[in-house]
């Protein structure tokens, strides 16, 4: 596993997009953003893809609720593809999935759920591509910037309740030696204007709030003319 | 309001922190329908800036906490705007993939 990996340098990580406050969609965001990368990375096509696909048609009308990752992906496999956000565009709050405007874009080849193993999920990332992660959001109402760790009384791994993309991971060491660790780089979806540019800093390798208890990933199969693009 | 200023930072007080909220509402282009729930998301506010001292000097990282657009939320306002009140996941299938299709449809 390499030491650093970071997606976003690559071009591969789409724009970061704000779910409003209306709709509980973190679920779907992630899994759109999660095939997007991927698409990205191995057939070299990058896509802006319907959020609001997923939230109509993985569930019946209740998909601003919330939701699971595996749900939205295993909508997608069944239906064959996901159409683009211009044909099917966010509106952030339930309605009847809308198919005549599904254009079956991007098929996934399947999804996988990893094992609860920070070194694993960071090969994968390393290897593959963003993957998306479940965890406890209680303390990112007050967060500005920096690396998050948290004893897990104050962030409950057990009480998992959003959904992000981890789109890397590095390391810090401060030269004074007032702290050093490991962390990953996880995309939200609460706007640019939210942490530091849409994204959060969590620590890596202690569980914190969760984020190893559910990740999990789109499977997308390489092109046949390319190699798939290495994570800078 | 006193209760409140005795956990935050000593050297806030109490007008500098309306010249907070001010900006605050400025900066995040907040407002409310009237007096009353400007006065209920002020001491929400204060709330908060305790909370976020709380957590800064309880933080074992290097992140910082202060003022976000979520400042005039209650905890509970938040988790039900942003959090998804789900059960706790049943373990899913862990891998799916065209040739197991089938298999995968009959266990679920």
């Amino acid at each position: 596993i390499s030491q650093s990996c970071d997606w976003r340098k690559a071009g591969a990580v789409s724009a970061v997009k704000d779910q409003g406050p209306d709709c509980r969609s973190c679920w779907a965001f992630a899994t759109v953003s999660n095939i997007e990368a991927l698409w990205n990375i191995h057939q070299h096509v990058p896509r802006n893809l319907s959020v609001q696909e997923v939230i109509d048609c993985a569930y019946k009308k209740t998909g601003c609720q919330g939701g699971f990752v595996w749900d939205g992906l295993l909508a997608v496999f069944k239906n064959r593809g996901l159409s683009s956000s211009v044909l099917y565009p966010y509106v952030g709050r339930n309605q009847p999935c809308q198919e005549h405007r599904r254009k079956k874009v991007t098929p996934i080849y399947g999804y996988e759920v990893l094992p609860r193993d920070e070194k694993y999920i960071a090969g994968i990332v390393a290897s593959q591509g963003p993957v998306t992660a479940l965890f406890n959001m209680k303390v990112l109402q007050n967060y500005k910037k920096g690396i998050l760790r948290r004893p897990s009384q104050d962030c409950r791994p057990d009480h998992l309740d959003h959904v992000g993309v981890i789109v890397g991971f590095n390391e810090v060491k401060s030269r004074r030696g007032s702290w050093t660790g490991p962390y990953w780089i996880i995309q939200n979806s609460w706007g640019e204007h939210w942490g530091e540019q849409g994204y959060f800093r969590l620590h890596r390798g202690t569980n914190t709030c969760g984020i190893a208890m559910y990740a999990v990933t789109a499977t997308v199969k390489d092109s046949e003319r390319k190699k798939p693009v290495l994570c800078p | 309001a006193s209760e409140v200023q005795a956990a935050l930072p000593p050297n806030l007080i109490m007008t500098q922190m309306v010249q907070m909220f001010q900006d605050f509402m400025r900066q995040f282009n907040k407002t409310y329908e009237s007096q009353e729930e400007t006065h209920r998301r002020f001491k929400v506010f204060m709330r908060n800036l305790e909370v976020s001292h709380v957590l800064q000097v309880s933080e074992l990282g290097t992140a910082q906490y202060g003022i976000t657009r979520f400042s005039d939320l209650t905890e509970h306002e938040f988790a039900k705007m942003y959090g998804m009140s789900l059960p706790s996941p049943a373990p899913p299938v862990k891998q799916l993939s065209y040739p197991n299709l089938g298999n995968i449809a009959n266990k679920s």
